[in-house]
């Protein structure tokens, strides 16, 4: 299984449409690998992204050097799925 | 048997197909499994079809899980094909709606990327199918409809979650689905059903000029998110798509709608602002019920508005 260990999902408010386009500049740096779960839409609106590990500095630097809040949705997304892992397991062992 | 099923976990496409297996040995004259198509990679795609009789009566289209990754929904379907089969004969409006017209629910949209999601990558979200002169996988398959396809609001890049496809209805999954609502002929209402951010969105998504019927699916929208907000409180943002989140073409309903399937509405079920596509298992059932709410109220409103 593909591992997200140290990966963030950051929920980003962006309070304009300016910063909203600052958000969707994000989108287009590729080499991030940035997976948005709600995408730019408008301002106020809140606008999730799952970071990998190795991208979570620049992504930040990038929100805050534009003055755009976020904070941290999911702290560690590897951790999460091995809790679902674990829930699905403990149903299986039950049901047999 | 489909009444020990845990409904409050998720499950594998193994488990809910055998799942789906059960449902129709026990409600034999109510359910049956219609085969639409075969995937990508091959596997089966099934809708079940709840019918009290008649022949081609108009019917209700309800599909959960075309983006893959969206647990919820999948898990949802799973419930509303339980619900359905304990309410008929017991909730009076079911059971009208069961007696004139057919429900039609397809429980896992994208089977390939589903399985994906269980083996190899929690976070697929598109279809599996390979592009040539890519190394990139997968098209996203609410952006693969024939409507307004290629246009602003889906990606031409492989690589992109939104990549549109190299044409519409280039996924098998999506071409089955078209063939089949037009063999079929008579579908009145369409909903497809995604995860996350609540709301209730209809045509277009494609273009900002306003759905002929706009006005009405306006307050049937309303209607049915104030059902689903009065179980747990949970509320719903409503309105067509391109005004309410952004521009998406070659989506779902834009499509239906455009066959002329006036009923065509796009779920995206809860967000609780802390798991995303992570929603944990404890909230299946209550995502579920509060659902079923806002869904018999646009299916018994289709019962009730004929066209």
């Amino acid at each position: 299984n593909k591992n997200f260990v140290g990966h963030q999902v950051l929920r980003i408010f962006a309070a304009d449409e300016a910063q909203v386009q600052k958000v969707k500049e994000l989108e287009d740096l590729e080499h991030l690998q940035l997976d948005f779960w709600r995408d730019p839409a408008g301002a106020g609106i809140p606008i999730d992204v799952r970071v990998p590990f190795l991208s979570i500095q620049s992504v930040k630097v990038f929100l805050e050097s534009h003055g755009i809040s976020y904070e941290i949705m999911i702290e560690d997304v590897q951790s999460l799925l091995e809790e679902e892992q674990k829930q699905m397991s403990a149903f299986k062992t039950r049901a047999r | 048997s489909t009444d020990t099923f845990s409904y409050a976990t998720y499950h594998t496409l193994d488990e809910i197909y055998e799942f789906t297996d059960l449902l129709v040995a026990e409600h034999p004259q109510l359910v049956s499994k219609i085969q639409i198509g075969n995937t990508f990679e091959g596997r089966p795609i099934y809708v079940l079809k709840f019918s009290t009789g008649g022949n081609n009566r108009p019917a209700i289209w309800i599909d959960t899980g075309i983006h893959s990754r969206e647990w919820v929904t999948q898990a949802s379907g799973i419930w509303f094909a339980k619900k359905i089969t304990e309410d008929y004969g017991q909730d009076p409006v079911l059971t009208a709606i069961l007696d004139s017209m057919d429900i039609l629910l397809e429980i896992v949209t994208n089977p390939d990327g589903f399985a994906y999601t269980h083996s190899t990558n929690r976070m697929w979200r598109k279809t599996r199918s390979r592009t040539q002169g890519s190394l990139c996988i997968g098209v996203d398959p609410n952006r693969n409809w024939d409507a307004g396809f290629g246009e602003p609001g889906a990606s031409s890049n492989p690589c992109s979650e939104t990549y549109r496809g190299k044409f519409a209805n280039s996924e098998v999954e999506v071409k089955s689905i078209v063939d089949f609502v037009q063999n079929h002929g008579n579908i009145k209402a369409f909903i497809s059903i995604h995860s996350y951010s609540q709301l209730l969105l209809y045509p277009y998504g494609y273009t900002s000029v306003p759905a002929p019927n706009h006005k009405e699916l306006d307050e049937l929208a309303k209607s049915a998110v104030t059902a689903l907000a009065s179980l747990y409180g949970t509320k719903y943002t409503y309105g067509s798509i391109i005004d309410t989140i952004y521009q998406a073409s070659g989506n779902t309903v834009d499509w239906t709608y455009n066959q002329g399937i006036k009923y065509s509405f796009t779920f995206e079920l809860r967000d609780t602002g802390r798991y995303g596509f992570l929603l944990p298992a404890s909230q299946i059932i209550p995502t579920a019920k509060e659902t079923w709410l806002a869904l018999l109220t646009i299916m018994e409103y289709t019962l009730n508005h004929p066209y």
